[in-house]
């Protein structure tokens, strides 16, 4: 007998070809709703660090589409885990695969129903791991908090490393490369 | 409701099961 997950997760891949749209590049996977049907998929496929830069794994709840446009993501934000080139080979892949087994484990607490998905974008210099969250309104400045700490304690960050907290609406916006931060922990 | 939570080691134990 398998073991049953919480949610249903979507795992979708974005191919970086510029003589498509950004939404024809964005492809949906397959889904899952077992451990053992995760690591069938996680044992498959290509590790972060080996895509093309350019490239990106999302893994959202099922019915959450990886996109500040998705009604789920309209007013929530990102936890942000930045990581230069040098250390895709030793931490990417451990990170992303840390932060998944968070997602799927329900490992967020009483915040779990807060978590919508997961992306991480590998890039020529520095390769970002985002932790969308559905609700970033002051409000719930805890909650998000919360879930920043127990990102930065499952990562074994220290407080050196530090990660930070975007509004998807000022990442939007973002004028030059660096997007407010809300919060940096 | 209640809720399906894995700890790691748990994840972990079962990559491994056939």
């Amino acid at each position: 007998i398998k073991h049953p997950l919480h949610n249903t997760w979507v795992l979708w891949y974005y191919d970086n070809d510029r003589k498509k749209s950004w939404a024809e590049n964005l492809k949906e996977i397959t889904s899952f709703s077992t451990v053992e049907d995760f690591w069938s998929l996680y044992n498959h496929i290509k590790a972060a660090s080996e895509l093309k830069p350019g490239s990106d794994y999302s893994l959202f709840k099922k019915g959450i589409r990886p996109m500040w446009e998705d009604d789920a993501n309209k007013q929530g934000g990102r936890w942000l885990i930045s990581l230069e080139k040098r250390q895709r080979e030793i931490d990417l892949d451990n990170c992303w695969l840390e932060i998944m087994l968070c997602m799927i484990g329900e490992s967020f607490e009483g915040n779990a129903d807060e978590v919508n998905g997961a992306t991480v974008n590998v890039r020529p210099k520095v390769d970002k791991i985002g932790l969308w969250t559905a609700d970033a309104d002051k409000s719930k400045a805890d909650v998000n908090m919360a879930i920043g700490r127990k990102i930065k304690d499952r990562l074994n960050l220290s407080n050196r490393q530090q990660i930070h907290f975007q509004l998807h609406r000022d990442t939007q916006t973002k004028s030059g490369s660096a997007a407010k931060n809300t919060f940096s922990i | 409701g209640t809720r399906i939570v894995y700890e790691r080691s748990t994840l972990m134990h079962l990559r491994n099961s056939p």
